[in-house]
């Protein structure tokens, strides 16, 4: 789940 | 990182300055909505969860921290160094019904029914709407200093900006996120009337006032 795109972002 | 992303960032970064700044410059909260600004704690608070296990990435972590500390200084400032000119009365928007909306939708919509993974798409929920007792308090008074404006310009413009973001790394990555995108399109939507006060009016060197 850490690779959706969402997670990198603030 | 694209350049969407980075402006959307910095966008973001600017509305805090610019808001710190009105506080300081005018030595006053008018016209800034209390509850509005509790709600980005709680978005933040519960968005950046990550902070306690990592992954640690420098640029995202340095801006979690300002985001989480600038939110509650400014909490802080509006309820003791400027607590005076709070306005108390016209800032009563009912936040319970943004709150207990945003809790249900992150029920029904997350990657996984885990603690973490409720509370992250229940911040993105929450962000999306969270401007709206702002706003209704601009509606109440009617009309807001320029520097004000410019602070809900700049928190706006930031997840406007991320749209591009997001369709940038669909096409050039093939991810995208759901969640995120479609309640940032709902949050660009909610300051559409706003843009359109901004852009006739206040870019054109008018005062920010609404139609009686």
């Amino acid at each position: 789940r850490q690779e959706a795109t969402g997670k990198d972002e603030l | 990182m694209n350049i969407f992303r980075l402006l959307g960032d910095l966008s973001h970064l600017a509305s805090i300055f610019i808001l710190l700044h009105k506080i300081r410059t005018t030595k006053s909260c008018a016209g800034i909505s209390f509850r509005s600004q509790a709600l980005y704690v709680l978005v933040y608070l519960t968005r950046y969860l990550d902070l306690l296990w990592g992954p640690w990435l420098l640029y995202n972590t340095v801006m979690k921290l300002f985001f989480i500390g600038s939110s509650v200084y400014v909490l802080y400032l509006m309820k003791f160094d400027y607590k005076p000119s709070h306005d108390m009365g016209l800032d009563n928007f009912k936040v319970e019904y943004l709150i207990g909306g945003s809790f249900v939708m992150a029920l029904l919509f997350n990657l996984a029914f885990t603690f973490d993974e409720v509370m992250w798409s229940f911040s993105l929920w929450l962000e999306s709407v969270a401007i709206l007792p702002q706003l209704f308090l601009l509606q109440r008074t009617g009309e807001a200093e320029t520097i004000t404006t410019h602070y809900i310009f700049a928190l706006g413009a930031y997840r406007a900006l991320y749209i591009p973001n997001w369709l940038y790394r669909w096409v050039m990555e093939g991810r995208v996120e759901f969640i995120a995108v479609f309640a940032g399109i709902i949050q660009t939507i909610v300051y559409a009337d706003f843009f359109y006060v901004y852009f006739t009016k206040v870019i054109q060197g008018q005062k920010f006032e609404l139609p009686a």
